[in-house]
């Protein structure tokens, strides 16, 4: 009854994900830091909103979760994100959708809830907002990982690796997967 | 996805929520985490909320409103509240394939992470610095 910060990493990929140790204790780890970023903010006196940011760019930095970094691919081969932030006591809030350029969206969210008269912002005109806010756009593939583009490739192709094929674990997606 | 809920030394919650979406996404499909109501809410008077999971049934279920709601509406529990809304009201929408969880947290530092998925990555962090993190029940 006393926690003041909960994060998650997602739901339901669990099941497709045949982890090492290793690969469960780099899920703990990056869980455990995001907790300590928005914890630190909480005991150093800041707000809620400083702690849910805090908390959540070090996860969109991970290549772990469909986030930022790490984000899984759209049937155009792109990563693309959204997300959104809400402030308890006023009620305020901001989001982003399908952009494709901005370095940390739930920080680009906060934006549109501070500094626009907006609650969501899509594509590139969250983007050009975002620029004129001062943020500095970075190339779709910084947000690339192997592990991601691998299983893109392999959901377009029946060309993937032997060592795709060879996992079980891995049958693709459904057909009402694809959007 | 990734979502964080917070409540700060004065009592204020709030809660984000980021992700990328579903994989192979085509026509500009958005799904609920940037949706207001649908994948994150916060209100301070109740709870604040993250949600995770297939996105178009958390939209039409207003799910992590709905939390908020129903701690509003029935003096629920953020626990009680949390865990009708996922394991009660979300199989129960549209053709009952929805899935997913939530964190919620509400303002006296209780928290709630129901899901009805094999699994869902969280953690929460308490005032004294202790971490737990959970992949499965």
């Amino acid at each position: 009854s006393n926690v003041v910060l909960v994060v998650h990493g997602g739901a339901g990929s669990i099941e497709e994900v045949d982890m090492t140790d290793e690969e469960e204790a780099a899920y703990r780890t990056q869980l455990a830091e995001a907790l300590r970023a928005g914890y630190d903010v909480i005991e150093g006196g800041g707000s809620s909103l400083d702690a849910v940011e805090a908390a959540i760019q070090p996860l969109e930095r991970a290549r772990l979760f469909n986030a930022g970094r790490g984000a899984v691919f759209t049937n155009a081969g792109m990563a693309e994100h959204d997300a959104s932030i809400m402030e308890g006591d006023s009620l305020k809030a901001g989001a982003i959708a399908g952009t494709k350029h901005l370095p940390h969206p739930i920080s680009a969210a906060r934006l549109v809830m501070e500094e626009s008269e907006h609650v969501m912002l899509a594509r590139q005109g969250a983007e050009a907002f975002a620029l004129a806010q001062g943020v500095d756009l970075v190339p779709n593939s910084s947000f690339y990982t192997p592990e991601r583009r691998e299983r893109f490739l392999e959901t377009l192709t029946s060309d993937a690796s032997p060592e795709v094929k060879a996992r079980p674990e891995r049958p693709g997606p459904q057909p009402d997967a694809l959007g | 996805t990734v979502g964080a809920v917070a409540r700060d030394q004065t009592g204020t919650l709030a809660a984000g929520t980021s992700t990328g979406g579903t994989s192979g996404k085509r026509w500009g499909r958005i799904g609920d985490s940037p949706i207001i109501g649908a994948g994150t809410y916060a209100d301070s008077q109740t709870a604040g909320v993250s949600a995770t999971g297939w996105g178009e049934y958390f939209i039409r279920g207003a799910v992590a409103h709905e939390v908020t709601a129903l701690m509003d509406h029935t003096d629920a529990s953020v626990q009680e509240a949390a865990r009708t809304v996922i394991n009660e009201r979300l199989p129960r929408l549209g053709d009952g394939r929805g899935s997913g969880g939530v964190i919620a947290l509400d303002a006296e530092g209780h928290v709630a992470t129901p899901f009805i998925t094999p699994g869902m990555f969280r953690g929460w962090i308490t005032e004294d610095g202790t971490v737990t993190v959970r992949f499965y029940d």
